[in-house]
């Protein structure tokens, strides 16, 4: 099954 | 001082409501150049990147970088107040509390004026990085919207796979399954560049979201690549654009 990823695992914060 | 003049409350209505339902509240960045939002949905899986450049407005103004946070639900109320063919101004003095925003019918003849209280909001930003996506696809707005709508009847999880044949949408449920695919057609309606084919699943009801946005532009571009996040674009005529970003689904 698959789940849902979070943006901070591809973006980092400024 | 701050200072933006619109020419049609049309074009702000339709940006407001592209925002609101993913987010509540939120900072509009102004600066010299235009203005800018960056902020995540509440469960920091969808991001909105919006810009409008300073010739979007019929007048502008902005001496020192402003942030105006707000409430875009009260932002939508007082929009409500405005027919879409009025002008709109958009000001607010440095180191303001309030924003003022003062509507002006096509006759001049009526004019309202409405206050909003700024709020101090903390938002992250976070660093977009510059992506070559293996698989563009411009699209129509509405046909995007409509594929978006019908498999979220489906499934939580749309399957995007793009490649040189085409873009092909994929839900698959209790009730049963749907496949919609599209071929570039020499109409020219729908538009593949694709280096390499990708196949990513993303949670539907973030998808339909983003549509949104689709009374901003009769053409939507998304863009895919293995293991980034999907960027989905509505350009804002030739001043601006709001992207969406999506964090697919991966497996465990």
């Amino acid at each position: 099954s698959a789940s849902q990823a979070k943006l901070k695992d591809f973006f980092k914060p400024k | 001082m701050f200072e933006a003049r619109l020419g049609s409350t049309t074009l702000l209505k339709k940006i407001v409501d592209a925002l609101r339902e993913i987010l509540s509240q939120s900072t509009l960045d102004c600066s010299d150049s235009g203005i800018q939002l960056q902020a995540m949905d509440n469960s920091h899986v969808s991001l909105v990147s919006m810009l409008l450049q300073n010739d979007c407005f019929e007048k502008y103004r902005c001496d020192r970088n402003i942030s105006l946070g707000l409430d875009l639900k009260s932002l939508s109320k007082v929009l409500k107040c405005a027919s879409g063919d009025d002008a709109v101004t958009i000001s607010a003095p440095d180191k303001a509390d309030k924003v003022q925003l003062s509507f002006e019918s096509a006759g001049k003849e009526r004019t309202a004026d409405y206050e909003l209280r700024l709020l101090n909001l903390d938002q992250e930003h976070l660093g977009i990085p510059e992506t070559d996506y293996s698989c563009v696809v411009i699209m129509p707005a509405i046909e995007f919207a409509r594929i978006c709508r019908d498999m979220t009847s489906f499934s939580e999880s749309v399957v995007i796979a793009c490649s040189k044949d085409g873009i092909k949408f994929s839900a698959s449920g209790e009730m049963g399954s749907a496949n919609i695919k599209l071929s570039q057609t020499s109409k020219g309606d729908v538009d593949l560049t694709v280096e390499e084919p990708v196949t990513l699943s993303f949670a539907g009801r973030y998808l339909s979201t983003f549509t949104r946005a689709t009374p901003l532009s009769e053409k939507v571009k998304i863009g895919m690549a293995a293991d980034v996040p999907l960027l989905v674009e509505y350009p804002i005529e030739d001043y601006g654009y709001i992207r969406y970003y999506l964090a697919p689904k991966v497996d465990d």
